[in-house]
């Protein structure tokens, strides 16, 4: 049996426009999810540990096939404040979503149908970064949304005291300035698809921060902290010249 | 040209 309730269920809204469907993979320490978006640009990683769940209840390993885009819709017309219960018996085969909006009472049941997902499997190695930033995550969308209005792509210089993005396109350019208190062993400049910056910024409502690990040569990571877990975004650096 | 850089050689499967 598995049974496992959700507060957060914004988090789905932050990967739909990522991942279509995906692999939950249910274990007794949590729910982990893992998956590459169709231009292998993007790779989503979200660890969910069974103490961020009320309850929480998985007695076996379970893969459940779930797609992104229903659960986006159902979790949407719910609202923000719902929280979501997944359930599972011994059938595999399909799984129960439970939506209960806490301000009205009401509660929504639908039984789906699990995917069966070719999903590539993917190991993550450790990384030491050049520099590990954390800044406001309110303040990091309103950036990147903010400069993806007029300009395609940034350019993040981060030096002791300052992070600077920085754009240019064919209208002229632009830049966005924050201070930040954190550790680096160097400069750094490097540059990022605006478009998936402001896709990973739709987790801004999970955390009031988010952390940039960055280094030139390796994927650039975009994490969010959430209650007993994390949801990571990983990006691919630029090749060739 | 720069181009992007797919993450499949850097996560996948070893």
């Amino acid at each position: 049996l598995f049974h496992a309730r959700f507060e957060q269920a914004g988090l789905v809204d932050a990967i739909k426009d990522l991942i279509q469907d995906s692999d939950f993979h249910c274990r007794d320490s949590g729910i982990a999810l893992r998956n590459m978006d169709n231009s292998q640009v993007a790779v989503v990683v979200i660890l969910l540990e069974a103490g961020g769940f009320l309850p929480y209840h998985c007695d076996r390993r379970l893969n459940l096939g779930i797609s992104l885009t229903s659960l986006t819709k159902i979790v949407h017309y719910a609202g923000d404040e719902a929280t979501l219960a997944l359930k599972a018996n011994d059938n595999p085969d399909t799984f129960n979503l439970v939506l209960e909006c806490l301000q009205t009472g009401c509660i929504i049941k639908y039984d789906i149908k699990s995917r069966d997902i070719d999903q590539e499997h993917l190991e993550i190695p450790k990384t030491d970064y050049a520099a590990t930033i954390t800044i406001p995550s309110a303040e990091f969308q309103r950036i990147c949304r903010n400069l993806s209005q007029l300009l395609e792509s940034v350019a993040n210089e981060a030096s002791e005291e300052r992070i600077k993005f920085s754009s240019s396109g064919d209208i002229g350019s632009g830049s966005a300035t924050l201070r930040h208190n954190s550790d680096l062993t160097g400069p750094i400049a490097l540059t990022i698809s605006l478009k998936y910056l402001v896709n990973f910024s739709k987790a801004t409502a999970l955390s009031y921060s988010v952390t940039l690990s960055l280094s030139s040569e390796v994927p650039q990571l975009v994490e969010y902290k959430v209650e007993s877990g994390f949801a990571r975004f990983y990006f691919a650096p630029q090749i060739g010249e | 040209p720069a181009g992007q850089g797919s993450l499949l050689s850097y996560f996948g499967q070893k």
